[in-house]
């Protein structure tokens, strides 16, 4: 259900250039539980961030469902973000001005989900994460792992057909981490959704399907 | 060097409260490498920012060096903060228009340090973190172990007798994570500087020499 052939992506500093992948091909099966491990900037929040249609390559093909996002619009790609797509940001990304439940309900706001069903989804979400207690509380508010817990939800919220989750464990102790990935797996296996989690916990990593290895932007598995 | 005695901390938001530290008590002795664990929401974060007085206690004291910071002023925290403790925040707090270089160089120029040297340092500290081709980029032109590793240097700035550090590993992998806990092990074994971690990984906190957990806001070791 995903495919990447040939990804690259270089970012432009200046006069300074700085390749980031450099030609990566792999496919990911649907209801695949995968993970992508890796050294600190060998390229897998940009990997990520490629197939989450959240910045476009430099060159290559990323397929979602057969279609070729690379040739898509910014509208194009937006509604497929908002309809297909579950992100978990490494540094979660919540916006500080609304509560916990409140940013787990955007998502459902810009999909157009009635208000009543919005709210009683958002608290199931927020319930799940282990987060009840939290629901008013601002980012600022809450701990690290708080936050990012809210964030998971908010992946959440429009029950994607796709998860990509950017090291969502690591400011998790180690039980609130294994809830998470179980939650994750679950998802795969129960409900057919692809997931894909960028770890650098070994520990999360042996409970997916596949590891795939990127060290210097390439795949080394 | 250090002690807390009885500290708590409740948060106001609106009508509601919200306990974070419920009476904790301990020592540190100088050139000691203590490190915190406990679940995500414990009361972590709210310690160590009392303790490096980035914050003020609802009640209870807090000694360093023998001397009761609870009872200074704001300004005559600020001097000891920047002489004596150097802080690794668990979100970084990098000032993103500055690079990595001048990131590391801020405290420095804070403490009238000459350029020269301030700048030499600066580059020995973002080597010693494995930064050395990463000096020009702004913390958004980083990965997110890479803005973690310029948030250790920076830490180690002025030299401070102190280094607290909030979850340092959450983003590095296993490699680059053993690496920041050996310079950190290192710092308190060779330069006898008094060294508290926030973790939740089990494998930092066996480098340490004593282990504080906390649970809903107590000491539970
Ligand atoms: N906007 C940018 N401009 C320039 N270089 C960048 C930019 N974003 C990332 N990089 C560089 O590209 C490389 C890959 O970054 P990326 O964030 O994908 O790494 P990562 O594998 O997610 O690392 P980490 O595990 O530390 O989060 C890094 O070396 C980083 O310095
Ligand atoms: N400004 C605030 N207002 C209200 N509640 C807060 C505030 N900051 C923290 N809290 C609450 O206090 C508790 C302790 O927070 P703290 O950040 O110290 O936890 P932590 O142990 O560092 O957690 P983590 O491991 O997830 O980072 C949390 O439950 C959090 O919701
Ligand atoms: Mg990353
Ligand atoms: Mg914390």
């Amino acid at each position: 259900v995903i495919r990447v052939e040939d990804l690259r992506k270089t970012y432009r500093m200046g006069s300074t250039l700085v390749e980031a992948l450099r030609g990566v091909t792999f496919s990911v099966e649907r209801g695949e539980f995968l993970s992508v491990m890796g050294p600190s900037g060998s390229g897998k929040s940009t990997l990520l961030n490629l197939i989450g249609a959240l910045d476009r390559p430099t060159s290559g093909r990323i397929f979602l469902d057969g279609l070729d996002i690379t040739k898509l619009s910014e509208k194009e790609l937006a509604i497929i973000r908002r309809k297909k797509i579950g992100f978990v940001f490494q540094f979660f990304n919540l916006i500080p001005t609304l509560t916990a439940i409140e940013n787990v309900e955007l998502p459902m706001v810009f999909s157009g989900l009635p208000r009543r069903e919005r709210k009683r989804r958002a608290s199931e979400l927020l319930e799940l994460v282990g987060l009840s207690g939290r629901e008013r509380h601002k980012p600022g508010e809450l701990s690290g792992g708080e936050q990012q817990r809210v964030a998971i939800a908010r992946a959440l919220a429009n029950d994607p057909s796709v998860i990509l989750a950017d090291e969502p464990t690591g400011n998790l102790d180690t039980k609130t981490g294994e809830e998470v990935v179980s939650i994750m797996e679950r998802l795969s296996r129960e409900e057919d959704k692809t997931v894909i989690v960028v770890t650098h916990d070994p520990e999360v990593a042996k409970k997916t399907s596949r590891i795939i290895e990127i060290r210097d932007g390439t795949i080394v598995t």
